[in-house]
């Protein structure tokens, strides 16, 4: 794991609680916002599991920490997107709480659904960019969420043990946190596999 | 392209300069600048190490299987340009 340079978190009175919100504006049309909204709410849980934060979804885009849209090229951050596939999304380090999403990718919660063969799941990405929001950079490590590729029609929803040890040096351990669940969690995901 | 080990091109797909402008684009370059062969294969090198891939320093097939990926659009971690970067790396 890597932390960006002088290692930013989010500082707040302890617990910590972020608030994150969907621009209503800047949605993706493969999918409807139950489903982003369900996605998102699995992808926080990852990393609440083991960390001591705790993840709110409120409607007010404008006040939120975390404030995540679908956006197409140039959408004024000076990070342009690039159409299909390429950069799939980007965030900010602590405390900018930007996650954005590139539009032009058929972004899919379910395979069996989305056949196209160059579709992006929303929760991998949903996962990766959630690291970055907390502070983590590129892992080198090919099974971390924070990995920086992601094959088409793939999915790493689950945490790796380098994800879990980078977060909780920057944040502390969730008290209800067991090496268990996230083995339980590894093995569920190689079953499936 | 360089009059040096980088003279074939490696892949159909990928050409030098676009191996050239992924390093620039994820940190691994200096952007708009010209780079030699030996600040592209210390790119290489590192790039190779970020992604956990086999050190070669040359743009083999697990490179360029890895540049054609889609990914995060975040900088990685250059450890020459950005020490404090790897002040919490393990």
């Amino acid at each position: 794991y890597v932390y960006f340079p002088g290692r930013p978190r989010w500082t707040r009175d302890v617990p910590l609680k972020l608030t994150y919100a969907f621009s209503q504006e800047n949605l993706t049309p493969y999918l409807a916002p139950t489903d982003i909204r369900r996605v998102f709410r699995r992808a926080f849980g990852k990393w609440a599991s083991v960390i001591p934060v705790s993840f709110i979804e409120t409607e007010d885009y404008v006040i939120a920490d975390i404030k995540i849209g679908f956006f197409n090229g140039d959408h004024g951050d000076g990070e342009p997107f690039d159409g299909v596939l390429g950069v799939l999304a980007h965030t900010f380090s602590p405390e900018n709480g930007r996650l954005h999403l590139d539009k032009a990718e058929t972004w899919a919660v379910d395979f069996d659904e989305e056949k196209s063969s160059v579709a992006v799941d929303l929760e991998s990405v949903a996962v990766h960019e959630i690291g970055h929001v907390l502070g983590l950079g590129h892992s080198s490590v090919k099974d971390a969420a924070m990995y920086p590729t992601l094959k088409p029609r793939s999915k790493k929803v689950n945490l790796n043990m380098d994800d879990v040890v980078g977060v909780q040096s920057l944040y502390g351990t969730n008290p209800n946190f067991t090496l268990n669940s996230l083995l339980a969690s590894e093995t569920s995901t190689n079953l499936a596999d | 392209r360089n009059p040096s080990q980088f003279t074939t091109n490696p892949s159909p797909d990928v050409s030098i300069p676009e191996i050239k402008r992924h390093l620039q684009q994820y940190g691994y370059l200096p952007q708009n600048k010209e780079s030699d062969d030996v600040s592209f294969e210390q790119a290489l090198v590192r790039y190779q190490k970020n992604l956990g891939l086999p050190i070669t320093g040359k743009p083999d097939s697990d490179t360029l299987s890895q540049i054609l990926l889609p990914r995060c659009g975040f900088p990685d971690d250059v450890e020459p340009k950005t020490a404090p970067f790897h002040t919490g790396k393990k």
